[in-house]
């Protein structure tokens, strides 16, 4: 089970392997700009009959944890960090970058600077956002829908009836909610 | 030797059929019309209950069918293979899905065109109006959205924009969104049993006399309020008729008039050789009124001369005189005199003529609505409607004929999103 200690569950840890990466690094973005049909529209709809990837033991190699257990504690992993990559400019990645910023209306800077880090981090939908044969639409229309507008009714439901009942009546309709 | 190589491949879905696959732009969507789904016992949340899933499911379909000439019937008996969409929690590599979840936090859920969705249950999914955690009925409408054939829209206000926005208490799927959906499905369509203005007389706490209307809608056992200023029902219609309205036939309403005159304020409703009336002060049908009629009552003793069962009755507050619709005439029946008027029945073609040739309804219409929103008289047939000439109409073109009827148009450009739901779902 995931640990928790209170009654409520409001203190439930998630462990760090079932964490996504933060975006922080241009390799990170790199990842999700591909993965997302930035770097190059995704068959979306062709992905789901690839076949399943053969899972792999990617475990670490067991440490000598006997020395170092006591109860609740996080056991650390030792490790070297990654080398920085290389922070050579690629055209292609920073063209995508750009129509991710562009189709989140984010200021087109090509720069994976924090506004964009915080937009890639949000919680979000797994479906690409552009995929190979893509109606995509950008505020509500493609480019073949004939959008109707909705413009508000001049009239509305407040209005004086003309009845022959006479009185100083107002019609007005109620608005109940769901 | 290569068919049976071909067998050895691991599908995970098998393909749709072509014909399943394209709407009427043809465009990726559902051919058919009733769909059927199911949350998969090998995918259930951790963190909700079952009922609970279920219950946010049949809402998250529901919130579609009412906007668009869809339904969705949960199915947990069919084979497999039968059930249209498959809904399922996962963490990871999840029920053999190609994708894998993330954990905790950005990726939330994934769905397929015309398919299956999956939720990552590492995500904090939470039932509708909890202040935490991401709702599990947002996710769930944008990932049908995307099973139906709709991609990420960059708008804010959209269901389908691919970010999480957290909850607002008022979360329903907007205007350009129902466009979006109608594009590939079209619009609700369908005759109904009646219209009707409703109207409420109430005082003020300072004693002034205010008066309401409201717009209904009925189909068979089903009903709509419809929010004239926002053109679309109210959200969470249809309502089973019995439940809005007391005392009356559950279904099948021939028609209404609300009869209003100096002596007179009654409201009526009709099916075959009976009628009711309605008591708005006690919220149900008399029993007996004040003037001691029981009910149901004959039509033929409250009206007599009239012949029933009818297609629909109008009152026409500008004669005092109601007008019973059958077949293809139509006869008055003077209220002050309480009498059937002479010179009737006449052919409701000559009464209403056609302003176009031919243009006409000729009988057996569903409807005859006042509506005050638009201050005009509407005929209902089918999915068409034709708006009665009136003063203004007049002035424009003194040559329309009196009472005449204007060329058809469709009910559905009119009055938006009157659309049913299943029946599985109608009580929810």
């Amino acid at each position: 089970e995931k640990l928790f200690h209170s009654r409520d569950h409001s203190d439930v840890e998630i462990p760090a392997a079932h964490q996504p990466e933060l975006i922080i690094d241009q390799d990170a973005a790199q990842q999700f700009l591909k993965k997302y049909g930035f770097t190059k529209p995704v068959n979306w709809e062709e992905m789901q009959y690839e076949s399943a990837p053969v899972p792999v033991d990617d475990d670490p190699a067991p440490l000598d944890i006997m020395s170092l257990i006591r109860e609740g504690d996080v056991l650390t992993r030792t490790g070297e960090d990654s080398a920085p990559e290389d922070s050579t400019l690629n055209p292609e990645y920073i063209n995508a970058l750009k129509e991710f910023q562009k189709m989140y209306n984010l200021p087109v800077t090509g720069e994976l600077d924090d506004t964009t880090k915080a937009a890639m981090n949000k919680p979000r939908c797994g479906v690409p956002d552009k995929e190979a044969n893509d109606t995509s639409m950008v505020n509500g229309t493609s480019s073949d829908l004939n959008e109707t507008h909705h413009n508000s009714t001049a009239g509305s439901d407040a209005q004086s009836l003309n009845h022959t009942q006479g009185g100083n009546a107002t019609a007005d309709s109620t608005e109940p909610v769901r | 030797r290569k068919r049976f190589l071909e067998t050895l491949l691991v599908r995970k879905r098998k393909k749709r059929a072509v014909d399943d696959m394209f709407g009427l732009t043809g465009q990726m969507a559902f051919s058919k019309k009733m769909l059927k789904w199911r949350l998969i016992g090998e995918g259930y949340s951790s963190q909700l209950s079952i009922d609970e899933q279920r219950y946010i499911f049949r809402l998250a379909f529901r919130m579609w069918s009412e906007i668009c000439p869809l339904e969705f019937e949960e199915d947990n008996s069919s084979p497999l293979a039968m059930i249209d969409m498959r809904l399922g929690f996962g963490t990871g590599r999840h029920l053999g899905c190609t994708q894998t979840f993330d954990g905790a936090g950005r990726e939330f859920a994934h769905a397929w065109y015309l398919g299956d969705i999956h939720f990552d249950d590492d995500e904090h999914f939470t039932a509708p109006n909890s202040d935490n955690g991401i709702s599990l009925l947002k996710v769930a409408v944008h990932e049908i959205g995307h099973v139906l054939g709709l991609p990420h829209i960059y708008r804010t206000g959209s269901i389908m924009q691919p970010s999480y926005i957290p909850q607002d208490s008022d979360f329903e799927i907007d205007w350009l969104d129902r466009k979006a959906i109608q594009h590939l499905y079209g619009g609700c369509v369908g005759p109904f049993s009646t219209v009707f203005d409703w109207i409420r007389k109430e005082r003020t706490p300072y004693g002034e006399l205010v008066v309401r209307f409201n717009t209904y809608f009925l189909r068979d056992s089903w009903y709509w309020l419809y929010e004239n200023r926002n053109n679309r029902t109210r959200y969470g219609d249809p309502i089973a008729l019995q439940v809005g309205w007391h005392g009356i036939p559950s279904d099948g309403i021939d028609g209404f008039a609300h009869v209003w005159t100096w002596r007179i304020d009654a409201v009526y409703f009709f099916k075959g050789t009976q009628y009711w009336r309605y008591d708005s002060e006690n919220d149900q049908a008399y029993t007996e009124d004040p003037e001691g009629h029981k009910y149901p009552r004959l039509i033929s003793e409250g009206f007599p001369g009239i012949p029933s069962p009818i297609d629909t009755v109008f009152y026409d507050r500008r004669d005092y005189k109601m007008y019973f619709f059958k077949d293809s005439l139509v006869h008055a029946f003077d209220v002050n005199k309480n009498q059937k008027d002479s010179g009737f029945p006449k052919r409701i073609t000559d009464m209403f003529p056609a302003v176009v040739p031919n243009d006409h309804p000729a009988g057996n219409l569903d409807a005859v609505y006042f509506s005050y929103t638009h201050n005009s008289v509407f005929f209902f047939k089918g999915m068409y409607f034709w708006k009665v000439v009136d003063n203004p109409d007049r002035l424009k073109n003194p040559s329309l004929p009196y009472n005449g009827l204007m060329p058809r148009q469709n009910v559905a450009n009119q009055w938006y999103d009157i659309c049913n739901v299943h029946s599985s779902v109608l009580k929810i």
